[in-house]
């Protein structure tokens, strides 16, 4: 364990936060992509089938149950409890886009997923302050990673190339977001709309 | 390719 996972693990833990007390404050989740919610459950699920195989450590146990808790309870959120201000139109990315390039990837990489508030921001043109602070968080929870991984390279002389790769693809696709969010939400408006 | 340690990442 090191500095760039741990404080990455919880930056990860407080963009699941700042999502979920946005849905349940704001009693609404609009602006927010349902489909992108139930991928982030159906990955953790995949992934973490191994809290039944395999024990690490009781971090590794605990933050896995939370982050799989969390995840389904966003997604009842969202589907469930305020069905009526999901604006699925808008949530119209097709996951089939997503899916296809994944599962090519996944002869290679075990996954990659990008939030699609990035693509809705893209198709909507602007996004709510609260929810690009939760991109911001989960972009960053990424980039910490990558932190991780030169830690662990040099230091443990750890290297794992799935890992790595699929975090690489991830972390571009924020790219954009990162500069958007520091040259409008930090500086500007405190709302993202693209030009 | 994976080496040198336990892949413990969440």
């Amino acid at each position: 364990m090191n500095i760039f996972r741990l404080s990455g693990d919880l930056c990860h833990l407080v963009a699941i936060i700042i999502l979920f007390l946005k849905i349940w404050k704001s009693k609404s989740c609009a602006g927010i992509s349902g489909k992108s919610q139930v991928l982030f459950a159906v990955v953790f699920t995949t992934r973490y089938l191994d809290l039944f195989t395999s024990f690490i450590s009781i971090y590794n146990t605990v933050m896995k149950v939370v982050y799989l808790a969390s995840a389904y309870a966003t997604v009842s959120l969202i589907y469930l409890r305020f069905r009526s201000t999901f604006d699925s139109e808008s949530d119209s990315f097709r996951v089939e886009f997503l899916l296809v390039p994944v599962a090519g990837l996944s002869f290679l990489e075990n996954y990659a997923f990008t939030p699609l508030e990035l693509f809705m921001i893209t198709k909507t043109g602007e996004a709510a302050s609260i929810t690009t602070h939760y991109l911001f968080f989960l972009g960053l929870y990424r980039a910490l990673y990558l932190g991780n991984w030169l830690w662990r390279y040099h230091v443990e002389e750890f290297f794992d190339q799935i890992a790595v790769v699929s975090g690489v693809v991830q972390t571009i696709f924020y790219c954009d977001f990162f500069y958007l969010y520091f040259t409008r939400v930090i500086r500007g408006s405190g709302k993202m709309s693209l030009p | 390719c994976s080496f040198g340690g336990q892949k413990d990442e969440l």
